[in-house]
Formats: C-alpha cells, structure tokens, sequence
C-alpha cells in the first residue's frame, strides 16, 4: 500500500 | 475472459460518430492500474451508445486485456480498436469496481 502511493498519477487521453 | 469480475458488463459501442468520445485516465504503474472513464463526450460513439459511464473502469477491449500496459499502450489499442475497419464496433468489458 506505500508503494502505491508513491505511484505517479496518469495522464488522460481523450479518445 | 471476466469470469473472475462478477461486476463486469460487455459493453457493445457501435461506431455511430467519427469519434469516440471517451477521455480515460491510467495504466500500468500509476495511481490508477487499470483505465477509468473521466470523461464521455456528447456525440461521440460512447455517448451515443448510452451504456458506458464515467468512472468505470475498463478491463478489456475487443476481449484484450488491459492490465498490465501502460497508459499510452491501452489508449492505442483503444484508438485501434475504434480506427479498424474491420469491425463496425468496439466491445468493452467494464466494471464500476475500482
């Protein structure tokens, strides 16, 4: 769960 | 394919618009393992086919996985998916558990 939050956020793709 | 996802819905978009109108958010190794719907444009394919929904996330397309790639790798098999001739539209496995 630490991990996880040392994951970066997304970027977002319009599709 | 979704056995294990009781809460996963196949969702047909037929390609009824020249776009598909979804904006999604992550990937592998981000915050966000699996895409999530943010946005669905007004429309578009998605919209159009009145069954996909912000905030979920999507498991599958065409019957392809996506957990395990990255986010710009599942929005070009989304993008593909939409762009094929070779269907007139794109199957979603969705579920609304994140």
């Amino acid at each position: 769960r630490e991990k996880r939050l040392t994951l970066p956020p997304s970027e977002i793709t319009l599709l | 394919p979704g056995l294990l996802e009781p809460t996963s819905t196949l969702v047909r978009v037929a390609k009824s618009a020249s776009t598909l109108g979804i904006a999604i958010e992550g990937g592998a190794n981000t915050r966000q393992p699996l895409p999530r719907i943010v946005t669905i444009q007004r429309g578009g394919s998605a919209h159009n086919c009145g069954q996909l929904k912000v905030g979920q996330v999507i498991l599958e397309v065409n019957g392809v996985p996506l957990r395990g790639r990255e986010h710009r790798d599942a929005a070009q098999l989304i993008a593909e998916a939409f762009k094929t001739k070779e269907r007139d539209h794109v199957d979603f496995l969705v579920t609304e558990f994140n």
